[in-house]
């Protein structure tokens, strides 16, 4: 799901 | 990573060391919401957890340990340190209203029902409105230290490059995350009116004074 990827941001 | 988090980033740790050096020097937090600050630290301890479970980049790591660390100086600065100049009278705005309301939207509207997420959508509501005792205690007093009207130029202006920031990773990467993209929309509406003040007045040397 697209929330997966955003853990890359701060 | 792209030039707009880059520099919402770095306008995000530029904040921190700003407020962090204004309340060393000055030796004092006139001005400044303990309340706030307090609220900023729970966000990143909330968000922040998965450092001890996941590596993405030694600048990921870096930046979340500094925005970690320095939130925390800075509550210590301000409850411990330099309390005799925390401004118990103006800093009153209910962050119950602000937490309570934000720990139960992460229950209701999240990714996916596991704690990690939970605490990490938890944090992402919380910092969207996090600076409202900071802002609260501005219009009480009705004014601030042009240094403090810089922090949070800064800080507001991160939120703001991040929303061009997921523009961006949607046409570039395909990929977005509607419950950051809100909460950062609103993060950064709660400083508009500030951003007005500080264009209009202390970029032309004036004292940030809201109309009373």
């Amino acid at each position: 799901c697209e929330s997966m990827l955003v853990k890359d941001e701060l | 990573m792209n030039i707009f988090r880059l520099t919402g980033d770095l306008s995000h740790l530029l904040a921190i060391i700003i407020l962090l050096v204004k309340i060393w020097k000055t030796r004092s937090c006139a001005g400044i919401s303990g309340k706030s600050q307090l609220l900023f630290a729970l966000v990143y301890t909330t968000r922040y957890l998965d450092l001890v479970s996941t590596y993405i980049s030694a600048y990921n790591t870096f930046m979340k340990l500094i925005f970690i660390c320095a939130s925390y100086a800075t509550v210590y600065l301000i409850y411990m340190k330099f309390k005799a100049t925390y401004d118990h009278n103006h800093d009153t705005f209910r962050v119950e209203f602000l937490i309570l309301p934000s720990f139960v939207l992460s229950l209701l509207i999240n990714h996916d029902f596991a704690v990690l997420e939970i605490l990490w959508t938890f944090s992402i509501y919380l910092e969207s409105v996090a600076i409202l005792p900071q802002l609260f205690l501005v219009s009480k007093t009705g004014e601030a230290e042009s240094i403090t009207s810089h922090y949070l130029f800064a800080l507001g202006s991160y939120r703001g490059l991040y929303l061009l920031n997921w523009i961006y990773r949607y046409y570039a990467e395909s990929h977005y995350d509607l419950i950051a993209i809100v909460a950062g929309v609103v993060q950064t509406v709660l400083y508009c009116d500030f951003f007005y003040l500080y264009v209009t007045k202390v970029l032309k040397g004036k004292k940030l004074q809201l109309p009373a």
